[in-house]
């Protein structure tokens, strides 16, 4: 099995963390970054594509992970092409496997396409910025999106369940596609019920830490501690880290994979051969 | 006793919430805002300047306050000139103050200068951002300019002794001034001791909230309640609130007003009339 994660969002919103979280080992080293020397706010920031490439094991399934990370998006004062650079990436990937099918035996082409596109929304408590929905816009029919809350232990769960709404009301407004998995006629009663559940919580409050951390009531677990509590990335009641784990890798994964391959790469290339 | 206070940041850094805390009362009516369906992002967001005064109690005096907000700062895909308004309203409020003393008998002037400009810094654990250098640079011979950690309580214990000395970092190179009471020879050793106890603490690491909650121990104090605990606003252990609040309308009033007056403003007098 093999999965291309695409991560986007502002510095500092949890990405390299919640990749390390989702799988539970530091792909990311994260004490090289932040640097404190930084780039004179004359020089205009650019967008840069980053890959890292590890197998991880799921279920005792090996999984064949690369996630691509787009350091730079939205840092700069003038934020208006961050966009450019990560969509050029999903059409090269788009273009890589055009060219390999016309050349190759099918079945033996590295499927490089951008599977599923997580989307870090700053937690403001308010509603989507300009340049969330600009960049939402520009990739939904290209990538599965998937925006999910970072850092949402900075609000109460009173206050993540409306932003949630208004969230999914901007959403909806602004005629963006997220990602939904397919709902199957055939699937059991039980499977369906796990599809809503997971569904109902979007767009999932989430939490990073691989840090290991003591309870007030001892037990040890993956989380942030404040003086005032710990929070729990695994503990449901605290955020919808769980959740996020399931859809991308273990319940939904062959459907972001058959979305992109039946349907966002078939409009792609469709509209690529119109012209 | 007045105060010009001025606040600026972008949206969602609880900067309404904070003038709130700060003067325990709803100068901000919270529940207006957010709103759900907002600007198209093809129409630019203007940055705009709102006053809104209140007479406040603190130790039995009465502190006729004024907060210049500054919305839609840094709100944009393209921040550029996101600095400028602001700026005008602190040169403006100079003229009025230069064209008052030229007219009217001195002590009868309405000071409309802006005494203090509270910058708000998002906790993004790395380091400054070019929005946040830009404007500090823009202002901070204008303005006494007192950065601040925005939500603090996103950030552990650790995490904001780092973040605080990058930013300290990042100012210095950058070579920001940043508001410091000055030190008195004829000050006593303990109001010395409680101004060095006030500037270490800087950037002050701030959390903001009108709302009364329980803490798990049964006290009922200004809070934010989260599943995994209660954060209190006015304890030292968990934010340097306390510390803001001693800065800005008690020690050091009459600092900020006086740097104000003697330095800033005379800074720029001097250089208006040279051209
Ligand atoms: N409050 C909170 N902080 C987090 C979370 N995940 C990461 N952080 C902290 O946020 C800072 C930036 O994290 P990082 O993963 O480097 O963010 P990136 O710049 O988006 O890759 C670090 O201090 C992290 O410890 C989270 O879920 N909640
Ligand atoms: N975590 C955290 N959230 C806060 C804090 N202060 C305010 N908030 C929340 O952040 C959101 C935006 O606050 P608001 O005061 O409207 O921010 P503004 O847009 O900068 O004026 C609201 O949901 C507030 O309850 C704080 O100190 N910490």
């Amino acid at each position: 099995f093999t999965l291309n994660l695409m991560v986007v969002g502002e510095k500092g919103l949890g990405k390299s963390t919640l990749i390390n979280t989702l799988f539970n080992r530091e792909l990311y080293p994260l004490d090289e970054k932040p640097k404190a020397a930084f780039p004179s706010p004359e020089k205009p920031v650019k967008v840069s594509i980053e890959t890292v490439s590890a197998d991880i094991e799921e279920n005792n399934v090996k999984l064949g992970l690369t996630v691509i990370d787009c350091p730079g998006f939205g840092e700069d004062i003038d934020n208006t092409d961050s966009w450019k650079p990560i969509v050029d990436e999903i059409n090269q990937r788009f273009d890589m496997y055009l060219d390999a099918e016309i050349k190759i035996n099918r079945s033996t082409i590295v499927d490089n396409r951008v599977h599923a596109c997580l989307y870090f929304i700053e937690p403001t408590g308010h509603s989507l910025k300009p340049l969330d929905i600009q960049f939402m816009k520009e990739v939904h029919q290209k990538v599965n999106l998937i925006p999910v809350i970072a850092k949402s232990d900075t609000l109460t769960e009173n206050e993540i369940a409306e932003f949630k709404l208004r969230i999914l009301d901007d959403i909806k407004n602004q005629g963006i596609h997220i990602f939904t998995p397919p709902d199957y006629v055939n699937d059991d009663a039980e499977t369906k019920e796990a599809a809503h559940e997971i569904i109902s919580k979007a767009p999932f409050a989430i939490v990073g830490s691989t840090t290991q951390t003591q309870t007030q009531d001892g037990r040890v677990v993956r989380g942030r501690a404040y003086p005032w509590g710990v929070i729990e990335v695994d503990n449901e009641e605290h955020c919808d880290f769980i959740k996020l784990r399931q859809l991308v890798i273990r319940n939904f994964l062959e459907e972001l994979k058959e979305n992109t391959s039946n349907v966002l790469y078939e409009n792609y290339r469709t509209q690529k051969l119109i012209k």
